[in-house]
């Protein structure tokens, strides 16, 4: 049985809210550690890899692995019902073919319970574990997100390139061609805004802006986004929880 | 245009 309280449904709201556009069907496999999810989008070209650990929930208890194959967008329109301070619990018996969600006011003994039917999806499970990368970057999201909205306009595609000192991030298409050089620098008083830059190897990859704009919708998630990327390999764009991750790895374009 | 690879291209099944 299943059994996991969110302090506030928001969290709950904003992990399934920055995936939900990129893939539809999701298998999350919930054990004694907390809840995990591995999809890839209808292209395969995206894999989302999800973690939420149990610190992440005021409580949670699942003492047989249990698998909830849901629907995202049935999800969504059933989280959308909730208020963000809500307490969430989720809960489902041992081989459920429901999901149980159940939103509490805490301030004004409100009970909302909703139940999600789910589905059997056949869904291939990757081996995602083990990669090793050139180079590390870590800066905020935010920032981030702004260069991949800001020169998707100019192209489909988003070539990072990656020195000792430097990030660049450049675009060209048939309107011009715009770029933006991100270094590294320490922030004492808000260390979230630091960028940080680990090398091993210069990197040169190209990719999907499409997919780009798919992957920053998880900056909500996290202050900052680590980037780790390797010579025409996946790249990984992960946004840290309290307890857990949501990553996406991303294939690159061929390199010509 | 430049052509896209797989996620599939890296990674096996598990």
């Amino acid at each position: 049985m299943l059994e996991g309280k969110f302090e506030e449904a928001s969290l709950f709201k904003r992990i399934i809210d920055s995936f939900k556009d990129c893939v539809q069907l999701v298998n999350f496999n919930c054990n004694e550690h907390g809840i995990a999810a591995q999809a890839v989008d209808d292209s395969r070209v995206l894999l989302v890899s999800l973690s939420i650990g149990t610190e992440s929930f005021q409580e949670f208890r699942c003492d047989r692995g249990v698998t909830l194959g849901v629907d995202l967008s049935s999800l969504s329109k059933i989280l959308r019902c909730g208020n963000n301070n809500d307490n969430l619990t989720l809960i489902a018996d041992d081989t459920p073919d429901s999901v149980l969600l159940l939103f509490e006011d805490t301030k004004k003994d409100r009970i909302s319970e909703y139940s999600l039917k789910l589905m059997d999806i056949d869904a291939d499970f990757l081996d995602i574990e083990g990669m090793e990368y050139d180079t590390v970057i870590t800066m905020p999201s935010a920032e981030f997100a702004k260069v991949v909205r800001d020169l998707n306009q100019l192209s489909d595609s988003l070539n990072i390139l990656v020195t000792k000192d430097t990030v660049k991030f450049v675009a060209e298409g048939d309107i011009g061609s715009g770029s933006v050089i991100v270094k590294p620098h320490t922030d004492m008083d808000k260390p979230q805004e630091s960028v940080k830059v680990e090398l091993d190897k210069p990197v040169d990859l190209t990719f999907g802006s499409k997919y780009l704009l798919d992957i920053i919708k998880g900056a909500g998630l996290s202050d900052q986004i680590t980037i780790k990327l390797s010579a025409e390999t996946p790249a990984l764009f992960e946004f840290s929880l309290q307890s857990g991750y949501l990553q996406f790895f991303l294939a690159p374009k061929f390199n010509e | 245009q430049v052509p896209q690879s797989q996620i599939d291209q890296f990674f096996k099944e598990n």
